[in-house]
């Protein structure tokens, strides 16, 4: 369903090259929980980066359903996007002006939902992620953990083929962790969906079906989780 | 050293009011290493704000060094947490145009410390956080976890009496994480500061002396960490 050929990411600061992915295959099946794991700077953001094409590798292939996702145009990657993927930023990026509800009914108004739906989706998933309380509070009234829960929730309100989840529990504690893991997985089962989760925490990554470790940009091991 | 006296915290959003602090009491030491755990929405980030003078309560008493800080103007705030505090943010706020060096040597220039001497720290520092070769990088060419160790370099390079810490660690690794706290626990010995660390890892606030835990903006529990 997604599969990963030979991908290499060169940086360039001033004179120096940062090889941030050295050469990565991988194939992730359609309907699969995949967590990628390893330590600060070993290039997990970057192959996050890549597969939701929001940055081009220096080279390699990048093939989801059949599509070659490299060497797109950007309007091709936008709608790619829009049409299939949900991505949790590890930055949180929610819109300073707008309510923890509209922040999560934003991406339906791209896809020309009702006002009514937008509004009944966006409910049901502050719900989920406990925050129907404060739907009304912009970022800036949002503790940390809220507001990251804030963007898991607006990542899942398009139903998306393939969630993309840059360290989504990184700021909450182990308890709501698990809850919201747990939630992703039981949504994930329920409709197919592939979720391909970035985590620095091993013991979060037993959540997902397989394991992928990586370091300094390689994949250095594959492990099952615990509940595959 | 700091006494907390009966603080409160109420926010309003439209018409509801959030009791983010409901009347917390605590004193802590000089020279401790104090770690506040509670979960996501408990009142960590708001309690730091409150203590390093960033928000003013609701109402309630800070004395710090026998000075009280409640109802002091914004220039003596200022005053009193450039000599006195380094901070470090839940959300990184690096300046994105400068690098990592710039970014950690900057709180010296407001010190009107030598060019020669800021360089100096800001160097050794970045050392410590396992960044020099990072140094000449700008916060979009680094990893989320490389972004908060710069923001935990620039906290510590001005040697400051008090460190306050708000999730130092949540994007990185265990290793990562553990190394960091060795390092920030050992040179608050040294320098005898004193660290409040804010955190939602239970495993991460046993590096500190003290553990106070937190929920829906109250104290429930007091208890002492595995190094004390
Ligand atoms: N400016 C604000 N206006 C309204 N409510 C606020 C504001 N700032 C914080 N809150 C609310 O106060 C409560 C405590 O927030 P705080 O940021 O202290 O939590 P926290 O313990 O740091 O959580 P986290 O672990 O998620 O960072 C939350 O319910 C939050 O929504
Ligand atoms: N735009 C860029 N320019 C230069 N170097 C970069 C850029 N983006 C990332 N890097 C470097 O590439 C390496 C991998 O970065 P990446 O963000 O993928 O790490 P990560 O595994 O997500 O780390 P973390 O757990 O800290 O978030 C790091 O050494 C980083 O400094
Ligand atoms: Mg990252
Ligand atoms: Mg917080």
């Amino acid at each position: 369903f997604i599969e990963i050929k030979d991908l290499y990411k060169v940086y360039r600061v001033g004179s120096e090259k940062i090889h941030a992915l050295d050469g990565i295959s991988l194939t992730i099946e359609e309907g699969e929980f995949c967590a990628i794991v390893g330590t600060s700077g070993s290039g997990k953001s970057t192959l996050l980066n890549m597969l939701a094409g929001l940055e081009p590798p220096t080279k390699g292939s990048i093939k989801i359903d059949g599509r070659e996702i490299v060497g797109l145009k950007e309007n091709q990657l936008v709608a790619f996007r829009r049409e299939h993927v949900g991505f949790i930023f590890q930055s949180f990026n929610l819109i300073p002006t707008l309510t923890a509800k509209e922040n999560v009914a934003l991406p339906l108004t791209f896809q020309g939902v009702s006002k009514a739906q937008r509004n009944k989706r966006a409910l049901a998933l502050l719900k989920q992620t406990g925050l129907y309380d404060h739907k009304n509070h912009k970022p800036n009234q949002l503790s940390g953990g809220q507001q990251q829960r804030v963007g898991i929730s607006r990542a899942l309100v398009v139903d998306p083929e393939i969630v993309f989840a840059d360290e989504p529990t990184g700021n909450l504690d182990s308890a709501t962790s698990a809850e919201i893991l747990t939630m992703m997985r039981r949504i994930s089962r329920e409709k197919n969906q592939t979720i391909i989760m970035v985590t620095h925490d091993d013991h979060l990554a037993r959540f997902a079906d397989r394991i992928i470790r990586i370091s300094d940009g390689k994949i250095t091991h594959i492990e099952e989780g615990d509940l595959a």
